[in-house]
């Protein structure tokens, strides 16, 4: 059975993406398997890890009942596989809008293939949409990547709020899985400041983890390739499998 | 009659509300008088020029009728005041959604002030849903700030074909206001492929004015302050009062 996790902010740009990408790319170095669900009408995870222009995405499973098993895509990456999103995928949440179960869509979509992976990883858009609603009621925890920056710590509340009410209602067992900071520069007051902040507030949910600035990590998506692999040894890269190893052993301990 | 220009990418952290109010700052430093509308439930334009928890917002004017004259607050700037946002602004989407001439309700909203600035400025969330629709419904031009990163450059397709899409059915006079680069770093080959990029695909569109990262421009907000204002020697709010200097000749010519 796959631990689900969606990687969620409203925030725009705090790196959703970029961890969703790397996170399943470290994962699937050490031997997990793993499928990466893009909900982002962008598809930006899509392309990230090479995959251009898919015919069919996770719009034809959430609106037309099609089984993710005839959509899904294996990648360049061994243990790591795509369900891809497209342009396509702007309507649905306006066509969710008015069905009934329309924040089950992902979970009901899901449930045929989840036990074909070890970890399932939900990237979301920048909004507390219908989209992201169904990755909330679909997962079993929410890891919330931070910027460090000022409008980054600001919509937080809101954010935790909407993972409460999706808790009290629709998924009783959804979890924080962790807050991530990223863009990290030590050099910067401003980001000290932040993760000071963070770390007061959210204490142990704050991953030891820090995902510093690091050219090499926006770069890799220009070759369809994941940070990871495209320059291992960056220290984009090595927060990134460092990561992944707090992930495997936050989850051994629940 | 105000100029009414809408800021808007629905690729996220590109620098819109950084743009918004870094733009409105310096053509309210010229002495144009300028009314800055934060369209983003995230509010990030409303506590970037220093306001607080405002107990009436955009939301009001778009859902309730409410005069924008009632909403409108001033801000420590002179020239410059704010249509406030708040979190009640997420429910906006949904709720317009069901309502006859849902497009128009900004435009409609907005013209009983109109007369009183000489430029408007929309800040727009990261999406292409209703409230950016409705900003483009109500604007005369869209400035499209784009960050020189790769995935920045991906969605520019599709927000061109929705400006298109305005214009052909509800805003026939609709026009591309210019393209800003933003978080421009010279010292980076990704950032100078993408600006060359960009400016041989939207040639005279792109501002010479380009936007470097400058911390100061991202420790502004966090004083409440506008950053061509907190730091008005930076690297970042030269660039921003450059930009207002080619936004006004640029308007002058047409
Ligand atoms: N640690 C990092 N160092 C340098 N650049 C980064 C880092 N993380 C992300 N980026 C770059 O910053 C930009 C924003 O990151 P990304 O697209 O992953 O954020 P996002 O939250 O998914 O954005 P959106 O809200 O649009 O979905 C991208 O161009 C990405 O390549
Ligand atoms: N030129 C710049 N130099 C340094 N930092 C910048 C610059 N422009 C913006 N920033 C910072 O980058 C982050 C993203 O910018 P901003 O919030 O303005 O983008 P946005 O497009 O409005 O994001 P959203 O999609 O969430 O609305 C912010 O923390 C901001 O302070
Ligand atoms: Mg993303
Ligand atoms: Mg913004």
């Amino acid at each position: 059975m796959a631990k689900i996790v969606a990687i969620a902010n409203q925030k725009g740009g705090v790196g959703k993406t970029t961890t969703s990408v790397n996170l399943s790319g470290a994962l699937a170095l050490s031997q997990k398997t793993v499928l990466l669900v893009d909900l982002d009408p962008q598809a930006n995870a899509t392309s990230g890890v090479g995959v251009e222009r898919p015919c069919t995405t996770v719009y034809d499973c959430l609106m037309n009942r099609v089984s993710p098993s005839e959509v899904i895509l294996s990648t360049g990456f061994s243990h790591l596989s795509i369900l891809p999103s497209g342009a396509d995928l702007v309507g649905a949440e306006v066509e969710l809008a008015n069905i009934q179960g329309r924040e089950m869509a992902l979970k009901d979509s899901l449930e045929s293939i989840v036990e074909n992976y070890e970890v399932i990883i939900l990237d979301c858009p920048p909004a507390l949409g219908l989209l992201t609603i169904n990755a909330f009621v679909a997962a079993h925890s929410v890891l919330v990547p931070v910027q460090c920056e000022y409008y980054a710590m600001e919509g937080l509340g809101r954010l935790m709020t909407s993972v409460e009410r999706v808790r009290d209602t629709l998924n009783p067992g959804l979890e924080l899985e962790g807050i991530l900071l990223t863009m990290w520069d030590s050099r910067l007051t401003l980001a000290r400041q932040v993760s000071e902040e963070v770390r007061k507030y959210f204490k142990d949910s704050v991953y030891q983890a820090m995902i510093p600035r690091n050219i090499s990590l926006a770069e890799a998506p220009s070759y369809g390739q994941i940070g990871v692999v495209y320059n291992a040894t960056s220290a984009g890269a090595q927060a990134y499998i460092e990561l992944a190893k707090e992930f495997l052993n936050n989850g051994e301990k629940s």
